[in-house]
């Protein structure tokens, strides 16, 4: 389950904006 | 120029398209108790860019979290149909990228509907401003 929760964490933070 | 925070008062886009806007908006839904709107719409943004290989463990991670328990905030704002046509598609090998686009528009309109003009008003944005 560790794994699934930083899978989902590595994809909402893929589609964030970059800072600018 | 136009300074960030009144761009945020445009529209929930263009909001969502400035990382301080999105973190003060999500300040503010973790204090009404609705993060997960805001997380489960970027997932799904995330999702249509991942790698295929990713996708169908990735497709069960979204679910379990956000759409199969029925009581989650949610999982309460997608439309039934929605939620019995994700679970079709969970289940298969090879997910389409597109799968929770439905879900991600009712979860939008959810957000531009009712959270995103609360927090317009709210003390947050406003002290911030």
């Amino acid at each position: 389950i560790d794994s699934e929760d930083d899978l989902l964490l590595e994809c909402i933070s893929s589609a964030m904006p970059k800072r600018k | 120029p136009t300074p960030p925070y009144l761009k945020w008062a445009e529209s929930l886009h263009s909001l969502l398209d400035d990382q301080e806007g999105i973190q003060l908006f999500r300040n503010f839904l973790c204090q009404e108790g609705c993060a997960d709107l805001l997380d489960f719409w970027f997932a799904c943004s995330g999702f249509r860019k991942t790698s295929q290989d990713k996708r169908s463990k990735l497709a069960k991670a979204i679910y379990r979290k956000y759409i199969v328990d029925g009581t989650g905030i949610v999982s309460r704002q997608i439309k039934p149909a929605t939620k019995s046509f994700i679970r079709d598609c969970v289940v298969r090998p090879h997910p389409d990228p597109a799968m929770f686009e439905q879900a991600q528009t009712e979860i939008q309109t959810t957000m531009e509907e009712n959270t995103y003009p609360l927090f317009l008003k709210s003390d947050l944005y406003l002290e911030y401003t």
